[in-house]
């Protein structure tokens, strides 16, 4: 789901 | 930058406590998918160290026996209340899902945003800014600059790569930097210490 970001980011 | 400045120095003067401690409620919040998902090696290693690194500044500046004498107790009076209390309700009302663990992500995000402040106006009120805390506030922002290009890569590259939240609040969070990068340019071309208009 795109509108569902994986929070991969720091 | 900051803990090898305290720890070299032994000396937090210009250092906003306040903004430390923002920083440690951002990341304690934001990393608790520590605890049940793995993205990478270097992903779990920069979480860790920014936790151990933060937390490390705070008890130098609230208990070292040195370092603690030469904190700018009476300059550093930022509110920082009327941050958090905010940035939970924007949390709370604006977020992917109503989840804790979600709503306290999405509030670190919104938190980071504006958890420089104490330390913009307390730079603002110090003098003589020393160098090293001046480059570590410059280094801060720069690294969060350097995010707004990554968004654009990976959204050219990733296709159905979008987060509208982080990339808004990171937006307002390099613009508050600007006024702070213009002296700090203008400082250094000018091989002037820095020191902010008040």
């Amino acid at each position: 789901d795109p509108d569902d970001p994986a929070h991969d980011e720091l | 930058v900051l803990l090898l400045k305290i720890h070299a120095t032994k000396n937090c003067s210009g250092v906003s406590l306040k903004t430390q401690e923002l920083y440690a409620i951002v990341f304690v919040t934001r990393y608790l998918d520590l605890l049940f998902s793995f993205i990478s090696l270097y992903n779990t290693i920069m979480k860790l160290i920014f936790i151990g690194s933060s937390a490390c500044i705070i008890w130098y500046i609230r208990f070292h026996r040195v370092v603690s004498q030469t904190y700018d107790r009476e300059q550093d009076t930022f509110r920082v209340i009327f941050l958090i209390l905010p940035c939970l309700l924007l949390g709370i009302f604006i977020n992917h899902e109503f989840t804790i663990t979600e709503i306290l992500w999405t509030f670190s995000i919104y938190l980071e945003a504006v958890a420089i402040l104490p330390q913009l106006v307390l730079l603002q009120r110090t003098k003589n800014v020393d160098t090293l805390t001046g480059n570590y506030v410059f280094l801060l922002g720069g690294y969060r600059a350097l995010y707004l290009l990554n968004w654009i890569y990976r959204f050219l590259t990733e296709p159905g790569y979008r987060q509208w939240i982080v990339w808004i609040s990171g937006t307002i969070q390099t613009a508050i930097y600007c006024d702070f990068f213009y002296y700090y340019f203008q400082s250094w071309r000018r091989n002037e210490k820095l020191s902010l208009p008040s």
